[in-house]
């Protein structure tokens, strides 16, 4: 199997996938190359900034503290007299964004964009069974502070979820083994990301300094 | 703008330092690199996206034989090459992902997987919508769409005949004895 991930200066993932499939497998076989969820898998979706955003909130200015005097409403004035408040008071037309930071005081959520997209290689039915690339990307999305990186780890890292499914009653060559290269970009910062839980796993990328990087074993 | 960000991978599996010889890690190597300098180069044009840079990558990955994909491909019990491919993006396109299945005369599925992905947004593919296709009726959507199909002897290769017939012979002889071998003396077999 051989696969790609590109990020663009867009912003858009795009992940190509192509293989010719087990070595002697059943003809009609159906991989996880093809199977969406399972060996390949690009989203993306809106959520709060994950820093704590109180400093996005901007103290008041007096022009707007005579207008909103002048529109006699309450909230504004309140928010504006106990900036404290101000988190609290929906300001007119603005979707108000709520999060909690760690000390769980409400703060004015700064919405941004998170996209993953990763390709997966090694025994097919392993990613199939776990539905693999998909549940990284899950638990990057639905997870407050898991990095897609991390995720990956979860899934096709030494111990990782496609470890522990291999069930040892076939005990088949390959069972359980595979790895996973994948693009996260949340804001406008991206990472390269990768993890493999068996030999090797042919894989190059340009890292962040730019440089071309060629890697099969962990450690080279 | 977004700093652009590429990787690409060519298979994992059993592969070892004893199972992997120096000249094949170089072979593996100046393949990767070459096609992530190619791949990277597309950067700097103005219509760059990230479906046409990594359309393009896994298109040189398909044609190079080092490779379980396109030209290369592994066989079949039944000593036939039946090729997958796909391709997803994280926004733009209605169908978002689609998969290819079964294919046995398409040069570069992975240009039948772009154009599946595409070409319902352009002028009605012919896909219905559907999201995952197979054998000869997406055989004849990739002629109808002008994409190169060759004939199956096009993907055999020496390397990929003889790990077939290799494996055969190993499965039958596990069968008749109870000593199979450890994961270690396996030979690297692409799993998919």
């Amino acid at each position: 199997t051989v696969g790609c991930v590109v990020l663009d200066s867009s912003g858009m993932l795009c992940v190509a996938t192509s293989t010719g499939g087990l070595t002697n497998k059943l003809s009609g076989r159906i991989g996880d190359t093809p199977t969406l969820g399972a060996g390949f898998w690009a989203e993306e979706w809106i959520e709060e900034s994950r820093s704590t955003p109180q400093m996005l909130y901007q103290p008041p200015t007096a022009a707007s503290q005579l207008e909103s005097m002048s529109r006699g409403d309450l909230g504004g004035i309140l928010a504006e007299c106990l900036p404290a408040l101000a988190p609290y008071v929906p300001t007119a037309g603005q979707p108000q964004m709520y999060t909690y930071d760690n000390h769980h005081t409400p703060t004015q959520g700064k919405q941004i964009r998170h996209a993953v997209a990763m390709s997966g290689t090694g025994n097919g039915d392993t990613f199939l069974r776990t539905n693999a690339v998909r549940t990284a990307a899950a638990i990057s999305r639905f997870s407050p502070h898991a990095s897609l990186a991390s995720a990956v780890t979860q899934i096709a890292g030494p111990d990782g979820e496609m470890q522990r499914s291999a069930s040892d009653r076939w005990g088949k060559t390959g069972e359980g083994e595979g790895g996973i290269i994948g693009i996260e970009l949340v804001g406008q910062k991206a990472e390269v990301v990768w993890d493999f839980n068996c030999g090797g796993m042919f894989r190059a990328w340009v890292d962040d300094r730019g440089s071309e990087k060629f890697m099969v074993f962990k450690g080279e | 703008l977004i700093k652009p960000r590429i990787i690409v991978h060519g298979g994992a599996g059993n592969i070892t330092r004893k199972n992997l010889p120096p000249e094949s890690y170089r072979a593996y190597r100046s393949a990767l690199l070459s096609v992530l300098h190619s791949a990277s180069n597309l950067f700097s044009l103005p219509d760059c996206t990230a479906l046409s840079v990594a359309t393009h990558a896994v298109t040189l990955l398909e044609d190079n034989p080092l490779f379980n994909a396109g030209k290369g491909a592994v066989f079949t019990r039944d000593g036939a090459n039946e090729l997958e491919s796909s391709i997803m993006v994280s926004n733009g396109y209605r169908k978002r992902g689609v998969g290819c299945m079964m294919l046995r005369h398409v040069r570069n599925p992975i240009k039948l997987a772009r154009e599946m992905l595409t070409r319902e947004e352009e002028n009605g593919g012919g896909t219905q919508g559907h999201c995952q296709l197979s054998g000869e009726p997406l055989e004849h959507l990739a002629e109808a769409w002008g994409l190169e199909l060759v004939s199956p002897d096009y993907f055999w290769t020496k390397k990929r005949w003889d790990e077939h017939m290799r494996g055969l012979a190993e499965e039958e002889q596990e069968q008749s004895s109870s000593k199979t071998p450890s994961i270690e003396e396996r030979e690297y077999l692409p799993q998919g």
